[in-house]
């Protein structure tokens, strides 16, 4: 299953 | 971290250092809508629970912290500061916002990108940040006049936006397999509600008068 990407933005 | 990002977040700081300076110089939080305050407040703690769990940079980190101190050190002030409170526009300010809370968390259960606590809490504070600006600008509008801060913070709050949809389109293209469907729509949706705004305070920039909104 695809991991959700890290949330880099504000 | 690209131009349009940082701009986006740069004017998005403005905007809440226009208000502040607003609600300090003037004493006065008039023709502030609290209700969008503490959408805003509510948007960035749940948003920034990533705080504990994930380090992106020292400046992803420093402006988590500024947004989520800014915004309830606004609402703190609008709240229980014994003079800034009392300009507060209670009979104006009367946007039923539990409705917004409640129907984004609703869609954050159904549309997410990983059901678990944080990312579920991750899209509802996107959802709600698209349209925590309601209680503003229905406030704004029933006002008429606009103050120059008050339309000002407006402006750039709206601009912070546009800059981001423009990160996005930026990252797209150079960044292989970059999607953000949930923050991207919502971003759209968010920036559109700025539509009528920023119409207004163009024409009144234009002509170099004072912003009003039509009843």
């Amino acid at each position: 299953t695809e991991q959700p990407e890290v949330h880099d933005e504000l | 971290m690209n131009v349009f990002r940082l701009a986006g977040d740069m004017t998005h700081l403005l905007s809440i250092l226009l208000l502040l300076l607003k609600i300090y110089a003037t004493k006065s939080c008039s023709g502030v809508s609290r209700k969008t305050q503490e959408l805003y407040a509510i948007v960035f703690i749940f948003r920034y629970l990533d705080l504990f769990t994930d380090f992106i940079s020292v400046y992803n980190t420093f402006m988590k912290v500024v947004f989520i101190a800014s915004s309830l050190a606004i609402v703190w002030c609008m709240r229980f500061h014994p003079v800034v409170r009392r300009s507060y526009d209670r009979e104006l300010d009367t946007f039923r916002y539990f409705f917004l809370v409640g129907a984004s968390f609703a869609l954050a259960l159904i549309w997410h990108e990983k059901f678990s606590v944080q990312e579920v809490f991750w899209a509802f504070s996107i959802y709600l940040e698209a349209v925590a600006i309601l209680p503003q600008l229905v406030l704004l509008q029933r006002s008429g006049n606009v103050d120059n801060l008050t339309g000002q913070y407006v402006f750039f709050l709206g601009a912070y936006r546009a800059f981001y949809i423009l990160n996005w389109i930026y990252r797209y293209l150079t960044e292989p397999r970059f999607t953000r469907w949930i923050a991207g729509t919502s971003g759209v949706v968010q920036t559109a509600l700025y539509a009528d705004f920023f119409y207004y305070y163009f024409i009144s920039w234009k002509n170099n008068s004072k912003l009003k909104l039509p009843a």
